[in-house]
């Protein structure tokens, strides 16, 4: 507290009583996020993100509830909603959206750029790709069951080989997203620095069930593929407890 | 913990809100609006520092294992810090224009105390 003009200011620790220019503790503050976010500086936005895109992909994420003010909620064991205070490990999620260069008829290059820079002790514990399959209005000729099969294939960036990643069996009813599991391929980039994440999907049986995986396409801005990446501080990777 | 209401001088939390949009983050920041910077301020007399409950942290610990050996290392100064800070969940674009969630601990101080 200010002293009075007669009164000699109180001997006290550095936190108490002095209080900072407000710009000056604004621009504190601002360091502060962007020192535990590990950013160097705020990132540079030059343009918008299709909001369809980003929409559908935040629905997607099954992480726990954020508060107004940003505070979490993680759910409790019995199902109810707690706040959560004393969460002790920094976790990231990051959803990446497709690029694609390459286009045809039964397989198709996909590009994502998931930098690892100023973050670089993330460990990946999980990260999909999640793609949408589309049934065309006159697929309902061969039965209500369509197995088609999606292989997903990882690309060096510097060569051309490549190597499966995932072989799995779609058994579509409806149009409706799946997800396909690139955990090793993803945490293998981010161990090696590098960003530029290539991969080619195929799909086996498509255009006999005249089934659609939806791309990049402009109209389809909320059906756009996209990579979840879920992460923590490396440093905690093997962490031993004693309470 | 005591909230910064003007009237006291003993430690308390002064709450302190930026609003993103006002600051120019909000093209990047994607939520939450704005941050609760709040931080603690005011005075620690002798009779509040260390006591139980009021403020149980680390530092009071290691202080009054201190003042058990003889030793006062401060004079009678304590110190009015953070004494339960929360957890915030950001979202926000980066430089590659993905979507980063982050729960970053301790971000929100939520009570303080003397230690």
């Amino acid at each position: 507290s200010p002293a009075r003009p007669t009164e000699q200011p109180q001997d006290t620790c550095s936190s108490c009583g002095s209080r900072a220019p407000e710009r000056d503790f604004l621009e504190a503050v601002k360091r502060h996020i962007l020192s535990r976010l590990q950013l160097r500086q705020r990132p540079n936005i030059t343009h918008a993100v299709p909001k369809a895109a980003m929409v559908t992909a935040l629905r997607k994420l099954h992480a726990g509830k954020v508060r107004e003010d940003g505070r979490v909620e993680i759910p409790s064991l019995d199902g109810h909603a707690t706040p959560g205070p004393d969460l002790q490990e920094q976790s990231s999620e990051i959803i990446s959206f497709a690029e694609t260069d390459d286009l045809t008829a039964s397989r198709v290059r996909l590009a994502f750029m998931i930098s690892n820079e100023g973050n670089q002790n993330l460990f990946v514990f999980q990260a999909n790709l999640w793609l949408y399959l589309k049934l065309l209005p006159y697929s309902s000729g061969k039965g209500s069951r369509r197995k088609v099969r999606v292989k997903v294939h990882f690309q060096e960036p510097d060569n051309s080989s490549r190597w499966n990643l995932v072989d799995k069996k779609v058994d579509l009813k409806r149009s409706a997203w799946h997800t396909f599991p690139l955990t090793a391929a993803v945490r293998e980039l981010f161990e090696k620095r590098e960003r530029r994440l290539n991969l080619e999907v195929q799909c086996e049986g498509c255009e006999d069930y005249a089934v659609v995986p939806v791309y990049v396409e402009p109209g389809e801005e909320s059906h756009r593929p996209f990579l979840v990446v879920r992460a923590r501080q490396a440093d905690n990777r093997h962490r031993i407890r004693k309470r | 913990g005591l909230e910064c209401d003007g009237r006291t001088s003993l430690c308390c939390r002064q709450q302190f809100y930026i609003d993103f949009r006002l600051i120019g983050w909000n093209d990047w920041i994607i939520a939450p609006s704005g941050y609760y910077g709040n931080y603690c301020e005011g005075s620690c007399p002798a009779y509040l520092a260390g006591v139980p409950g009021s403020a149980s942290s680390f530092h009071t610990a290691v202080v009054n294992q201190y003042r058990m050996r003889g030793l006062n290392p401060g004079a009678v100064n304590s110190c009015c810090i953070p004494t339960k800070l929360s957890t915030m969940s950001m979202l926000y674009f980066d430089d590659e224009y993905n979507i980063v969630k982050r729960d970053v601990p301790n971000m929100i101080v939520e009570e303080c105390g003397c230690a």
